[in-house]
């Protein structure tokens, strides 16, 4: 029963697909339910996004917008040939393009607001990122990411400390305490064998990692694989299948359209977008409830190519497809009735230091490390979430590597896939691979790193120096992780999708936001140019008036008729200045001027006397003595003398 | 180098340093910290850009502006190195270096 009237949205399959029915997010029942993302916003982190267009004007955020590039509010794409700034722009529309406006197309949750952080259009820093992973972390509840380290098979690095420490903090303080939500796109480098584990912000586990699959279902050429990924969703494939259709810039050649947005770019707007309706339905889920959300919907789908193992815990999961499709009917009926799971709990193993050769392949070095019931009495931990290994390796070719981590059901993660592009001679150095094949499963147990050499070397060169392993969870044990996924399969009817259906959120915490003012260099030179313009102007302007005081105190005495009021220069007369002194001269009665003069001394009265001891005389006092020709030195005392 | 000026946007282009400090006066107060922060900066030649987004005690300093042979800024990274190394208040530092990102 959904229509629209924007010309593209017929083409947008992967809301709708009418061509292969169920080929789709499955939003349209949500839709029908007014479930459009209302009360959510939702940031792209990007090159910037064009706000003015049709498309997204009217649900565009300023408040939760900046523009690191040029540092300041407006994150307006610059047009940049070379570069093609339009990226922002299209994920925005994926996320929330007005429908009805008979404009390009429709975003997933079209209710949302919409903002953007530009800062991939110049040097970007350590230090900037941590600034964009919190920029108005009050006001921005999930933060889409089509971006990361380079995808070209041979390249190790993600979020850096201040990085790291802002998705952390994003988690703890954002969203009044819910957590932010980081929802990142798994990578690009498929046809250069590069794999998300390579990937800090995939690795991460405060990120949401979304890959793409095409119309098809199938793993795009583009598309990496790793442990970490959370979920796919809809992407654009081979140059037969169809691509995402979206807003597009409309600078330079963009016509505000386009249908040409591919890529895990085009994906993880799209979970976002599905995210900010899981919002809308329970603002209260934390950023752990929404990832629980997806692992427990996300749907396992026939796929040659996907090797789908089953865990413990009866999550399937596959290194090409995560969890699986993310159906957003699926995650919106889930999220209406779920209650947040229990505190997060972890540990970490000691270092473990082994320092031994890692032999060719066939052959493999293992090393365990078995957490036992007492390791986790602390901590409360049962079931896992995250699982993450940090190793240091030492190896004259990083990508001949092969690391398999076993849970302790022996569930398999391939952490650390070969990399035929990958010569790096470092090895690892501290970094951490993590895996979330165990989600659900008992904590307790033994695990087992598994290092192979792939490579052609004749002999063995590598040796794990070594490694570290850390367990995320929570205390809910299985039969809790069971009684949860009956609960959300008796949901999925869609029987609490109604407004009257509601469950009681917490209060979220009051989290002052760091949003003052900073004063950059510019705004500082330029508030130094006014102030040294202010001062010189107030020097001159006290000057004008000393001299025409001086005029006047030189007018003081008039002996006989009138004593006029002395000429002021023409500027001060065109400023209007004149007006602010008070004459001194006056053809009044003395005893009237003594009464006059009774009050508050102003500032000619101030005057007058030193500029009666003083002998330098302006031109202006020539002047001044033509209007009052018996001016003299000596002050008359008298009553008969005209007073100034 | 890093190309920040403010932790808020790309500034001078000279070498920045981020820094993790921590309150000598144990009270941690956001104030405390931004003297410190703006002491430090000052013996290290810098200039206190302010703080790094929300992390408290995390700040940025920055070299003032204007161009210097590339001798005298490896001098100036050599100073700046050795005083936050050296400040018993600093918990961490880092110099910002400029990260490769890709659109995908």
């Amino acid at each position: 029963s959904v229509h629209f009237n924007d010309p593209k949205y017929p083409q947008q399959w992967h809301l709708n697909n009418r061509r292969s029915p169920g080929r789709d997010i499955n939003v349209t029942g949500v839709w029908e339910r007014n479930v459009t993302g209302r009360g959510v916003t939702v940031v792209v982190v990007d090159d910037g996004v064009e706000h003015t267009i049709q498309d997204i004007a009217p649900n565009y955020s300023p408040e939760g917008s900046y523009d690191l590039n040029s540092n300041d509010p407006d994150p307006m794409p610059h047009p940049d040939v070379e570069n093609g700034n339009h990226h922002g722009t299209r994920c925005a529309g994926e996320i929330a393009a007005v429908p009805n406006n008979s404009f390009c197309a429709v975003g997933v949750a079209y209710g949302s607001r919409i903002a953007g952080i530009r800062v991939l259009d110049g040097p970007l820093t350590d230090s900037m990122e941590a600034v964009a992973f919190n920029k108005h972390y009050q006001i921005n509840d999930i933060y889409s990411c089509s971006w990361g380290p380079d995808d070209d098979g041979k390249t190790v690095d993600g979020p850096h400390q201040l990085g790291k420490a802002a998705l952390q903090h994003g988690v703890i303080a954002g969203r009044q305490g819910f957590g932010s939500i980081f929802v990142v796109a798994s990578g690009n480098g498929g046809q250069h064998n590069d794999n998300c584990n390579y990937d800090g912000y995939a690795n991460s586990i405060y990120t949401v990692t979304i890959g793409a699959v095409d119309e098809e279902g199938r793993m795009p050429f583009y598309a990496e694989e790793c442990a970490s990924m959370l979920a796919v969703t809809f992407s654009g494939g081979d140059k037969m299948l169809r691509s995402i259709v979206t807003t597009d810039w409309d600078l330079q050649k963009g016509t505000g359209c386009t249908e040409g947005h591919t890529g895990t770019s085009a994906a993880a707007p799209l979970a976002a977008g599905m995210i900010a309706l899981m919002l809308q339905v329970r603002p209260c889920l934390t950023w752990r409830d929404v990832q629980h959300i997806i692992v427990f919907t996300a749907t396992r789908y026939e796929d040659r190519r996907a090797e789908w193992v089953t865990n413990e815990a009866g999550f399937s999961h596959s290194h090409q497809h995560g969890f699986g499709l993310l159906n957003a009917w699926r995650l919106v009926n889930a999220a209406k009735i779920w209650t947040s799971v229990p505190y997060l709990a972890s540990y970490v193993s000691p270092v473990l230091k082994e320092n031994k050769a890692i032999p060719q392949s066939p052959r493999s070095l293992e090393v365990l490390w078995n957490v036992s019931r007492m390791d986790l009495e602390m901590s409360g931990l049962k079931t896992l979430e995250h699982v993450a290994v940090t190793v240091s390796i030492t190896h004259p070719r990083r990508g001949s590597l092969e690391l398999k981590l076993f849970c302790p059901s022996g569930m398999m993660s391939l952490i650390g896939a070969p990399r035929s592009m990958d010569s790096d001679p470092n090895g690892f150095n501290d970094w951490t691979f993590s895996t979330v094949r165990c989600w659900g499963e008992r904590a307790r147990g033994t695990y087992r790193l598994v290092i192979r050499d792939v490579g052609d070397e004749s002999f063995q060169v590598g040796i794990l120096r070594q490694w570290q392993l850390t367990l995320y969870g929570s205390v809910w044990s299985a039969v809790d992780i069971r009684d949860r996924q009956r609960l959300l399969e008796s949901a999925m009817s869609g029987k609490y999708l109604h407004d009257d259906f509601a469950l009681p959120c917490p209060p979220g915490l009051k989290i002052p936001e760091e949003d003052g003012y900073t004063i950059t260099p510019n705004t500082l030179k330029t508030l130094v140019l006014v102030g040294c313009f202010t001062v010189f102007w107030t020097v001159y302007y006290m000057l004008e008036v000393y001299l025409s005081q001086r005029n006047v105190a030189s007018n003081q005495v008039c002996r006989s008729g009138p004593c006029h009021w002395p000429h002021r220069s023409r500027k001060a007369k065109e400023e209007g200045t004149e007006l602010e002194s008070v004459p001194l001269c006056s053809s009044k009665d003395p005893d009237e001027v003594e009464t006059e003069s009774r009050g508050p001394p102003t500032t000619s009265d101030l005057l007058a006397p030193d500029l009666l001891e003083q002998g330098d005389w302006s031109l202006s006092q020539n002047k001044s003595a033509l209007d009052c020709p018996h001016q003299h030195l000596d002050v008359p005392h008298g009553k008969e003398e005209q007073i100034c | 180098l890093a190309g920040t000026g403010g932790p808020d946007g790309q500034g001078t282009g000279g070498p920045s340093w981020a820094v993790h400090l921590e309150s000598l006066e144990g009270d941690g107060e956001e104030e405390t910290l931004e003297q410190q922060a703006d002491a430090l900066a000052q013996a290290a030649g810098l200039v206190n850009a302010g703080r790094i987004g929300e992390l408290q005690g995390h700040y940025l300093f920055v070299q003032p502006a204007g161009h210097r042979p590339a001798l005298e800024v490896e001098a100036i990274r050599q100073q700046v190195e050795a005083v936050l190394a050296g400040h018993e208040a600093v918990r961490w530092h880092s110099e910002q270096r400029l990260l490769r990102r890709a659109k995908r």
